[in-house]
């Protein structure tokens, strides 16, 4: 998974 | 972004408007443990260090420097204010932080997807978040009468914690290779905790009555 996909969440 | 999430960070947005307007209004802080106020703040600065170093969007940037300040506010509020600072029950509030934060750290150094400083510190804000409302759950069981306003505080946060897990299930059954197994396992295990807070909220709800835990 992409490191966008894995950080986005708050 | 999905519903799920979207309305999961606002019941949690609200969930602090709440407390704020609670302590502002009343300007009292009774039934509200600062231990648990403490360890948010310190669960917000943990994860929110790509603030320093990468950007995702204007709403994530938003929530978390509302977050990061929200929680500082009301640990100001409960602290310094001149007011409300003399309604906060210390002697009540006695949970041994220490007993929640040594065990995640621990444990955020053996299982995390990186051994890199953020990650670990990432990792860690993952798992106290899972029990940062308990200092706040004994102290409700031991002041009997509940207001309705920190009541609502902690349905609120349940409430979005509830929302995340649909959203978790919502992404694994739309976005094919998403995994997250640290954050799934410890906020399934962060929204268990509340099921019993929400079992005697709404009990006290649909009989209309004071909300108490049973200690």
């Amino acid at each position: 998974s992409s490191i966008f996909s894995r950080k986005d969440e708050l | 972004m999905n519903i799920f999430r979207f309305a999961g960070d606002m019941t949690h947005l609200l969930s602090i408007i709440v407390l704020l307007l609670k302590i502002n209004a009343t300007k009292s802080c009774a039934g509200v443990s600062l231990k648990t106020q403490e360890l948010y703040l310190l669960v917000f600065v943990t994860r929110y260090l790509d603030l320093l170093y990468s950007y995702i969007s204007l709403y994530n940037t938003f929530m978390k420097l509302f977050f990061i300040c929200s929680s500082g506010c009301v640990i100001w509020y409960i602290r310094e204010h001149k007011t409300v600072s003399q309604t906060y029950d210390s002697a009540q509030d006695t949970f041994r932080v220490l007993f929640l934060a040594c065990p995640c750290m621990i444990l955020a150094l053996t299982v995390n997807h990186d051994f890199t400083v953020t990650e670990v510190l990432w990792t860690f804000s993952i798992y106290l978040e899972a029990v940062a409302i308990l200092p706040q759950l004994v102290l409700l069981q031991r002041t009997k009468n509940v207001d309705t306003l920190t009541g609502n505080y902690v349905f609120l946060l349940g409430g979005y914690r509830a929302l995340y897990l649909l959203n978790w299930i919502y992404r694994i059954l739309t976005e094919p290779g998403y995994r997250q197994w640290i954050v799934w396992i410890s906020g399934t295990i962060q929204t268990a905790i509340y099921c019993d807070f929400f079992y005697y909220y709404i009990k006290s709800w649909r009989n209309n009555e004071r909300l108490s835990l049973p200690s």
